[in-house]
């Protein structure tokens, strides 16, 4: 399971 | 979510309101860079475009469409609103920003997390982000009397980057595997651009005088 990526930022 | 990272959210927002209320109610966009502007909604253009492709939570989603889209109206406001637009400092702000772009590109294209178009529209985004209040910069050194709400802007969008800086402290040493070099270097860089700014300002609010930049 990959780890959500700094992409859960704005 | 920590509160570094709420509390920068909240900045970029209020930041962005403070602006669309200067255009909205004063019908003024003095002092405000349609450079910057233009750059803004290119590098939100650019980032979301997992929009389509990656959910991960309403809030997440509802920012994304909020920094869209008053980043394109603003834009359209400066260009093209029949009164908003004679405000506009058009001989002062002459940063030729285009000339960012294609370096932020070729570095996207050279630095990213994985060589896919996502991946590499999201690494130009920051690297853009990250040079893209350079115009602003300019024109506020140019522009001999900063108005409140001007001030009020960058001063927010400064804050902004400075507490996601606080957010990726928190969260490296807080989250197993948090780690984005690309991130981090640009957006350090970014509020780098600000330390100037923020040093005029405190001492015009410390000094209770009107804020100018030594030109």
């Amino acid at each position: 399971q990959e780890k959500p990526r700094s992409h859960d930022e704005l | 979510m920590n509160i570094f990272r709420l509390a920068g959210d909240m900045t970029h927002l209020f930041s962005v309101l403070v602006l669309l209320l200067k255009i909205h109610t004063i019908k003024s966009c003095a002092g405000i860079s349609l450079k910057t502007q233009e750059l803004y909604a290119i590098v939100f253009t650019t980032r979301y475009l997992d929009l389509f492709t990656t959910y991960i939570s309403l809030y997440n989603t509802i920012m994304k469409l909020i920094f869209l889209g008053s980043s394109i109206s603003i834009v359209w406001y400066m260009r093209h609103h029949k009164v908003v637009r004679r405000s506009y400092d058009k001989d002062q702000d002459t940063f030729r920003h285009y000339l960012l772009m294609l370096p932020c590109l070729l570095l996207a294209l050279l630095i990213n997390e994985k060589f896919t178009f996502l991946e590499v529209m999201w690494a130009f985004s920051l690297y853009l982000e990250a040079v893209a209040i350079l115009p602003q910069l300019v024109l506020l050194q140019r522009t001999r009397n900063i108005d409140n709400l001007t001030g009020q802007y960058v001063l927010l969008l400064g804050a902004y980057r400075a507490l996601y800086v606080l957010n990726w402290i928190y969260r490296y040493f807080t989250e197993e595997n948090y780690v984005h070099w690309i991130t981090w270097v640009s957006g350090i860089v970014q509020t780098l651009l600000y330390a100037d700014f923020f040093y005029y300002y405190f001492q015009s609010w410390k000094n209770n005088v009107k804020l100018q930049l030594p030109a």
